[in-house]
């Protein structure tokens, strides 16, 4: 989906 | 990057080396939850799946190799070289319900349904409970080692400090997370009874002791 978040934290 | 993460990573990072020195110094894992323990291991294994997929950063890969790693070394610790000082009878918080409820969040509130997305979700939930055995543990001796105390602080403030980078990312960035964000609050409302008794006794210089 396009909702996708990078999860760029800890 | 901004300062209140920069400075809860640290925390986080500093809760780690405080419970290694309270192990080694001591030469005992009493009054440490092994169950804590284990769930923060399943939580780091499944939410750094993507050191294999996504490159972040330096900084970033090394530390979640480090929080990984250092993970399985405690629970190596508890459960071999310091076992005989481990007491199980204290720790009998049934983690079975907080893995079987936040695997049915996961699958409900994720971003993606996908299996590195549901075990990324899996993750962040199971975190935000994962202290809950260690306070379960701490309520039935009713008190604890200083240095066990400055553990829990750090690794709860870690979190506290996370809810002001999301505000900080909200603010400037237009960064939104709701699922973090919400298990993030409900990780550092959890400790609030904790943080209460560490101010008004560990930081007047008394022993942690339950009212």
């Amino acid at each position: 989906g396009d909702c996708i978040i990078i999860h760029d934290e800890l | 990057m901004n300062f209140f993460r920069l400075v809860a990573d640290l925390m986080h990072l500093a809760s780690i080396f405080i419970l290694l020195l309270k192990i080694q110094k001591t030469r005992s894992c009493a009054g440490i939850s092994f169950k804590t323990q284990l769930l923060y291991a399943i939580v780091f294994v499944t939410r750094y799946l993507d050191l294999f997929t996504t490159w972040i950063s330096l900084y970033n890969t090394i530390m979640k190799i480090f929080f990984i790693a250092s993970s399985v070394y405690i629970l190596y610790l508890m459960k071999y070289k310091f076992r005989a000082t481990y007491d199980p009878i204290l720790d009998t918080f049934r983690i079975e319900f907080l893995l079987a409820g936040s695997l049915v969040l996961a699958l409900i509130f994720n971003y993606d349904f996908v299996p590195m997305e549901i075990l990324w979700s899996f993750s962040i939930f199971l975190e935000s409970v994962a202290i809950l055995p260690q306070l379960f543990m701490l309520s039935r001796t009713g008190e604890a080692e200083t240095i066990t105390t400055h553990y829990i602080f750090a690794l709860g403030g870690y979190r506290a400090l996370y809810l002001c980078n999301w505000l900080w990312r909200y603010i400037f960035d237009g960064h939104v997370d709701v699922y973090a964000w919400v298990a993030g609050i409900v990780q550092t409302a959890l400790y609030s009874d904790f943080f209460y008794i560490y101010y008004t006794k560990v930081l007047h210089g008394k022993k942690f002791e339950l009212p």
